[in-house]
C-alpha cells in the first residue's frame, strides 16, 4: 500500500543545516499497525508529515498504492488525503473559531454525507472520546486532554483508510489513554491501517510492530522487517 | 507558604455552567514537592493557574506567605509572580517571533542580571535541557519535545522559589523525561518548592507526595494530609 524509499529531509536555517531524516525506507501494508518510537527530535513528526503528504522529502521515493507520488502536484496529494487519510497532530491543530462539534464536522467535509447522518456521526464520536458535554465549547475552553480528544475524533470520524497519529495519548491520563488505544485497535481490526508515533512503550504494545528512529534513521524494529 | 482555602472555580458559557474546581483546600510549604494527578478535565490546569495567580477563584481564599491575596490587584500579583514563580505551561506558550535563546532570556527579564551573566545562564540552561544546537531557531522549527524543553528552561532559568509545572514531560521520551525529573529533584533539594501536574505515575514518584483530583475536588492523597 505504501512504500517509502531512501527518504531524506533536510532543513536549512540561516546558519544550521538539520538532517531531520537520513535515508528512511519503510513498507506499510493494508491493515498494518505500526508504532514509531525514538528520542525527542529524532524525526518522528517529520516522518509522519511526509507519510501524510503534508510535506515533501528532500529526496527519495514515495509509492502510494503502486503510484509514484514523489513529485505529485498539491492537487493530487489533496485528493488522496481527503478520502484516505486521517491525521492526529501532535499540537492538535484545532480551529479556534469553530466549536468542538464544528471541528469534528470538518472530518466529514469530504465524505459527501447528508446533514442528518453527519450530525449523528459527530454525536457518536463525541461519546466515543468522552466530550459530549463540550460540543458547543471552543478549543480554548477545553482542557489539554479534551483538545487532544477532539483532534482524535476529527481524524477518525470520516473512517479513513490510513490513520497517522502523532503522540495521540500525550496529554491523557491512563484511563482515557486506554480508551483511545482500544478505539485504534478496533479500527485496525476492521481494516484501517495505523501509523502511530508514541513516547509510551505501553501504548506501543497495542501495535503489531514497533520501529525505533534515532537521528533520522531506522535504528531497529521488531516484527516485520523494513527494507 | 501557600494556603488555599475552599477554592471554587466556575466557568459560564452560553448554556453550560462548568464547576471546574469544587471546594479545594491545600497547604504548600517551602521545600514541598507535590504531584497532582487525575483524569483529563478534572481541574488540574485550572488549579495550577489559580495557584500561579494567572486566574482568580470564583470564591475561596488564597494566602501567600501569610498575606491574603484573594482580592489583590493585578499589579500586586504581577510583583509576586515576577520574582517568585516559574510556570511551565501545558501548551508551552512560547513566543513565536522570538528565537529559542530570546525565549529563554524572557525567564530572566525580572532578575536584574547583567548581559554577560544572562547569556551565560541561558547557555547553561540550554545545555541542561539539551537544546544548545537550537538557540537561533524559532519555536515552529522545533519538535514538540524540544518546544517543551524550551518552556521548561524558561521557567527555571530565573531560579524561582516556586515552580508550577503543567505536565512537563508529556511530549518527552523516557530518557529526556528522566533528565527533566532529575533537574526538578535537584532544584527541590536546593530549596525550590514544586507543584507538578502529571499523567505519569512514574514521574509522580519523584515528588514527596501526590494529590489526586477528581471532578474538581481532592479525591485522596498520600504523605502529608491536606486540610
Ligand atoms: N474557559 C473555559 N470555559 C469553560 N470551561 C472551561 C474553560 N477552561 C476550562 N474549562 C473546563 O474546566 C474543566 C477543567 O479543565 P482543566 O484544564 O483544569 O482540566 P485538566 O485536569 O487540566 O485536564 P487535562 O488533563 O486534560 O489537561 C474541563 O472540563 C474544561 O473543559
Ligand atoms: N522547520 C524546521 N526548520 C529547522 N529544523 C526543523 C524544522 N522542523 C523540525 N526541525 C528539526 O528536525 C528534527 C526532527 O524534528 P521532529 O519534529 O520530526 O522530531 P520528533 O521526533 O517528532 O520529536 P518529538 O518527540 O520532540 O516530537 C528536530 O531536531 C527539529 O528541531
Ligand atoms: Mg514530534
Ligand atoms: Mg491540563
Amino acid at each position: 500500500m505504501i512504500h517509502l524509499q531512501h527518504i531524506r529531509k533536510l532543513y536549512q536555517t540561516s546558519d544550521v543545516e538539520t538532517v531531520a531524516l537520513d535515508n528512511i525506507s519503510l513498507r506499510i501494508n493494508q491493515g498494518d499497525f505500526v508504532a514509531i518510537m525514538g528520542p525527542s527530535g529524532c524525526g518522528k513528526s517529520t516522518f509522519l508529515n511526509i507519510l501524510g503528504m503534508l510535506d515533501n522529502p528532500t529526496s527519495g521515493k514515495y509509492i502510494f498504492d503502486g503510484k509514484d507520488i514523489s513529485n505529485a502536484s498539491e492537487a493530487t496529494l489533496l485528493e488522496i488525503r481527503k478520502v484516505k487519510l486521517g491525521f492526529i497532530f501532535q499540537s492538535f491543530n484545532l480551529i479556534d473559531e469553530l466549536t468542538v462539534e464544528e471541528n469534528l464536522e470538518l472530518g466529514l467535509i469530504y465524505n459527501h454525507v447528508g446533514r442528518q447522518d453527519r450530525k449523528a456521526r459527530v454525536r457518536t464520536m463525541m461519546e466515543r472520546v468522552g466530550i459530549s458535554h463540550r460540543g458547543r465549547h471552543f478549543p480554548h475552553q477545553l482542557s489539554g486532554g479534551q483538545q487532544q480528544r477532539v483532534a482524535i475524533g476529527r481524524a477518525l470520524v470520516g473512517n479513513p483508510l490510513l490513520v497517522l497519529a502523532d503522540e495521540p495519548t500525550g496529554n491523557l491520563d491512563s484511563a482515557h489513554g486506554h480508551e483511545v488505544m482500544s478505539m485504534l485497535r478496533e479500527l485496525n481490526n476492521a481494516g484501517t491501517s495505523i501509523v502511530m508515533v508514541t513516547h509510551s512503550g505501553e501504548h506501543a504494545q497495542w501495535a503489531k510492530r514497533t520501529i525505533q528512529l534515532l537521528d533520522g534513521r531506522v535504528a531497529g524494529n521488531d516484527g516485520e522487517a523494513t527494507d
